[in-house]
């Protein structure tokens, strides 16, 4: 899944502002 | 924000912090406040402005839409960030959960964005009924989309209960390839005691069933948002490849 959805896991591994 | 592991029943302490928590990361991650929309409630386009989206042509139209969709989608994931215990589940877990959820959480802010006695929701900075969308070419889909607005709205939510709700659709151990499902099932059980607690509190308890109901209906919606794009891309191929916002792209298509 992580392959399939490399913005959302980026979006998730960024710390939250 | 860790999550405190308890024993179940979870004391009201417990209770009373994920309630206090999921509150604040439902403020916090709110595309709009409410005393902002409310301000702007009798802001309308213009016939000229309708004139303008109507004579937009469908690959336009459905861009538009896409992009600003995945604007409140990239709120949804720092809502989901910031519910307790979201961050300690799996990778895998984590995408599967926003990739089915994250659509209906959208759906049921949009209600905060509503205003039934006209029937038009804030767009682009305005408010605008279903006309708005003409030229998307899936007048049926819009209907539902308002209709489900009017029922959500119809039902009162306050902040905190909106807020609770959000987050019971979003951490839905039903979900299918969970590779986690207990510990997904434990959050969720404890967000249920939470909702129980909150409208016990605000003796409302009759809307725990009818929240229940809408969790369905999000889902026969998003099915429709799906089968919509499909058409679309069928038509537009070159389109969803190269103009949508990937990330629209990474949850629908």
């Amino acid at each position: 899944l992580k392959e399939k959805h490399k913005i959302l896991h980026r979006l998730l591994q960024n710390s939250t502002s | 924000p860790e999550y405190p592991y308890c024993p179940y029943p979870p004391s009201l302490l417990h209770i009373e912090e994920l309630c206090d928590s999921i509150v604040r990361s439902h403020r916090d991650t709110s595309q709009f406040r409410l005393e902002e929309l409310q301000a702007l409630r009798w802001k309308l386009f213009s016939r000229e402005e309708i004139h303008a989206y109507q004579s937009k042509s469908v690959d336009e139209m459905w861009q538009h839409c896409a992009v600003r969709l995945t604007e409140a989608v990239q709120y949804v994931v720092e809502f989901a960030k910031r519910i307790p215990g979201f961050r300690g589940l799996g990778q895998n877990d984590q995408i599967t959960l926003l990739k089915t959820g994250s659509m209906e959480v959208v759906l049921v802010r949009m209600s905060r964005c509503f205003n039934t006695e006209n029937s038009t929701v804030f767009f682009d900075g305005k408010f605008g009924s279903t006309e708005l969308f003409k030229s998307l070419g899936c007048g049926d889909l819009m209907v539902a989309v308002f209709d489900f607005a009017h029922s959500m709205c119809a039902l009162r939510l306050t902040e905190q209960q909106m807020a609770l709700f959000c987050s019971l659709v979003l951490i839905n151990p039903d979900r299918p390839c969970l590779e986690d499902r207990g510990r997904v099932h434990r959050m969720r059980r404890d967000l249920e005691v939470c909702l129980s607690h909150m409208l016990h509190r605000d003796n409302q308890e009759s809307l725990q069933h009818k929240l229940y109901q809408k969790v369905s209906v999000l889902q026969s919606l998003c099915s429709l948002h799906v089968e919509k794009l499909h058409w679309f891309s069928q038509r537009y191929p070159l389109t969803v490849h190269s103009v949508f916002p990937p990330l629209y792209k990474e949850l629908f298509t």
